[in-house]
């Protein structure tokens, strides 16, 4: 089964 | 303070109802440029970013950058007095408590006058890089919703891979599985009814429908869609308005 990321993985803080 | 005045509150109404069901208080950050949005929903799987341009405006002026905290909900109920054709006067002094929307008919005969409380609303804002995506597919928004509203009563995940010969959507379910194979149909006469892939690499990525059939709610700001992939990074899906756009971002499900 696959697990559903999270944008904060990919997408920094700024 | 900021005064913008747009020629059909149905602009604001219709970029209000694409996005409510996914975020609830968001910011709308006002500056030289316009009005702009970002949010995610509570799980940070999706974000949403809007940008009415200042040229969609018929008068927008703008002394210094306003973040108006606003709960969608609250906004939608005042923006519901307004006619889709009522011109709209947003207005809101310097580190505003509340904004003022006032709607005139084209008749010139009714004037509504509200103001909606402010909210102190403190959002992290993420950094969406530029991203030269692997393949960029543009097609009928209504058919992107038909697909994605099909495929979601078999599963709760999407397989999209994109390939010289089109796009395919497929997914599997307890009752079956099911795929949609759009080709590489640049309708000459009609091209917002055809589809276009611009492909850099062949891109197979998996994601949750749920959210897929959430973003379709903004089916209604353009004819059609643009869908950008690359593998391993969020899907981005992009209505493009006349001065403005509606975008959402959607990390991947990972692993199989």
């Amino acid at each position: 089964t696959s697990t559903q990321a999270r944008l904060n993985d990919f997408f920094k803080p700024v | 303070m900021l005064e913008a005045r747009l020629e059909q509150s149905s602009v604001l109404k219709k970029v209000v109802d694409a996005i409510k069901d996914l975020v609830q208080d968001c910011n709308f950050d006002c500056n030289d440029s316009g009005i702009q949005l970002q949010a995610m929903d509570n799980s940070h799987v999706a974000l949403v970013a809007m940008h009415l341009k200042t040229e969609g405006f018929a008068l927008y002026r703008c002394d210094r950058n306003i973040a108006l905290g606003i709960n969608l909900v609250s906004l939608q109920k005042v923006l519901r007095a307004a006619q889709n054709e009522d011109v709209m006067t947003l207005k809101a002094e310097d580190s505003p408590d509340a904004l003022s929307l006032v709607f005139e008919n084209s008749e010139n005969d009714r004037i509504s006058e509200y103001d909606l409380k402010l909210m102190d609303i403190d959002q992290e804002h993420l950094g969406i890089p530029e991203t030269e995506y692997g393949a960029t597919v543009k097609m009928p928004s209504a058919e992107f919703q038909r697909i994605c509203r099909d495929l979601s009563l078999l599963s709760e995940s999407v397989a999209i891979e994109a390939t010289k010969e089109g796009i395919k959507f497929s997914c599997t379910g307890d009752i079956g599985k099911g795929a949609v194979t759009l080709r590489q149909n640049p309708n000459v006469e009609k091209p917002e009814l055809g589809t276009t892939i611009e492909l850099q690499e062949p891109v197979a990525l998996t994601f949750s429908l749920k959210y897929l059939v959430n973003f379709c709610k903004a089916s209604g700001l353009s004819n059609t869609v643009t869908i950008s992939l690359s593998n391993e990074v969020p899907l981005l899906i992009e209505y493009e308005m006349e001065h403005g756009y509606v975008r959402f971002y959607l990390a991947p499900k990972i692993g199989d």
